[in-house]
């Protein structure tokens, strides 16, 4: 199985919307 | 007219930076002026700051030679082995599913065969972004290691029976807690440890235990328990469930324990389902960032670049997967058939540090940026990590910049802390790596 790290999710909002089964992305969420 | 639009595609397709930029000489903390919860959170929301364990900003963890850093090199090293377990359990809850379709029992790997036991909980040592929780009444303050690729909450506690680790905080003492009490072996909660540690519970004069074992050998074994959690100074969870360990060895660092962020029952993102709606969102700071945050709930208004991609069919496990379809470098799109992704899967990990990627996709990652950085000296490989470049002799780099196309049109162009990791100007790598074996 392929595993997208934390070193590649920094500085991105990563959004776990689980009841409603999807993953939100935005760019630029923090330093 | 051609430099024109050579210094144009090098500008849209390339990260053209200061070198300094890429190794701050400082790690000093960089206090932003906004934070996520200073953007005021919708009500009912909880935020947590989040911090890099190794980086300036993290105020409760000694830093420097006092915290033993651990060098790249030993990340790189603990990283390896969490993904072996990763895959372990992967593989273990495939082959469950398979058979449970099949009727035919798929023989699986003996737990002695699989490069580590296809338990739950994975290795902690890289976990390396870490918030601040209150446990107890009164309050005791703990640092631990979130992660959204295990389940179990837990954290060294007194009278540590067995072992404990030393920790940065005093150990927990349940003695002191006036909202604590353990779970007793008839509870409910008991047996639903089965599925989020991947080991039967235990009992001990009636009181349930737990126990839980990481890939690099590491584990934490103790009392199944149940005490008020304090996300925030004002958001707390009662009765929240947890382990209170006695035995604890292995590569914890000066943590004080774990926060189990996955999709099991036993989750903290489950057990508060009635208080946040099973939504969580974070942003994992650069080592030198302070505004990163954890939140449980709709936080603030999500920024408007905000785009979902569908969580990917469930493969088992607890883990969260996600579709990736395809990859660009350079601004040119890898020619990776969908099937690459598509038989492998992919899961978004806040506790594993380097992305691995099918063999297929990593070798056409790997030749398009190695065409992008022909330019660049070559430098020897990094453990895990086998294209690194020596920029010692460059003030300025122009790195290919890399995207990834999730389903449903999101796509994520990658800031170059997110491309590069160094070992100082001299031995600066892609920070990828390759699965062994497409089979992994």
């Amino acid at each position: 199985v392929g595993i997208f790290g934390n070193i590649q999710q920094q500085t991105f909002e990563v959004v776990y919307d689980v009841a409603g089964g999807k993953l939100g992305i935005g760019a630029g969420g923090c330093s | 007219k051609e430099i024109a639009s050579e210094s144009l595609t090098e500008s849209t397709h390339f990260h053209t930076v200061p070198l300094t930029s890429l190794f701050p000489t400082t790690t000093h903390c960089h206090q932003p002026h906004t934070t996520h919860a200073s953007k005021g959170l919708r009500r009912g929301a909880s935020s947590l700051k989040v911090v890099h364990k190794h980086g300036g900003c993290s105020t409760t963890l000694p830093k420097g030679k006092a915290a033993n850093t651990p060098t790249l090199t030993d990340i790189l090293k603990q990283d390896e082995s969490r993904v072996n377990s990763i895959h372990a359990r992967v593989n273990s809850a495939r082959i469950d599913n398979l058979n449970a379709v099949s009727g035919v029992r798929k023989k699986k790997i003996p737990d002695s065969k699989a490069a580590v036991p296809a338990k739950s909980g994975t290795t902690l040592g890289t976990g390396n972004y870490i918030v601040t929780v209150g446990l107890g009444t009164p309050k005791n303050t703990l640092t631990l290691v979130f992660d959204t690729g295990s389940d179990l909450t837990w954290t060294q506690c007194r009278p540590c029976v067995k072992s404990c680790y030393s920790q940065q905080e005093s150990i927990f003492d349940p003695k002191l807690s006036t909202t604590y009490s353990n779970i007793t072996c008839s509870a409910a909660a008991c047996s639903g440890l089965t599925s989020a540690t991947g080991n039967n519970p235990g009992c001990s004069s009636s009181t349930c235990v737990y126990g839980i074992q990481y890939g690099d050998s590491s584990f934490s074994v103790g009392f199944f328990a149940k005490d008020r959690l304090s996300l925030t100074a004002t958001d707390a969870v009662d009765n929240f469930l947890f382990g209170c360990g006695q035995n604890n060895q292995g590569l914890f660092g000066n943590t004080a324990g774990l926060l189990g962020l996955g999709r099991d029952a036993l989750s903290l993102v489950s057990q508060t389902a009635a208080k946040y709606g099973k939504y969580f969102s974070y942003c994992l700071p650069t080592k030198r960032g302070a505004n990163g945050h954890l939140t449980f709930g709709k936080g603030a208004a999500a920024p408007g670049s905000l785009k979902f991609t569908p969580f990917a069919t469930d493969q088992g496990a607890s883990f969260y997967f996600i579709d990736v379809q395809a990859i660009a470098v350079g601004g040119k799109q890898l020619s990776i058939s969908p099937v690459v992704f598509k038989s492998s899967g992919t899961i978004i990990d806040s506790g594993t540090v380097i992305t691995r990627l099918p063999p297929a996709a990593y070798s056409a990652l790997r030749s398009a940026f190695r065409q992008g950085m022909s330019k660049y000296p070559q430098a020897p490989g990094l453990s895990i990590l086998d294209t690194c470049y020596d920029l010692s002799k460059y003030t300025t780099v122009s790195v290919p910049k890399i995207s990834f196309v999730l389903n449903g049109g999101v796509t994520m162009d990658l800031p170059l802390v997110g491309i590069l990791l160094g070992n100082g100007a001299s031995q600066v790598c892609l920070a990828f790596a390759g699965n062994g074996d497409a089979s992994d």
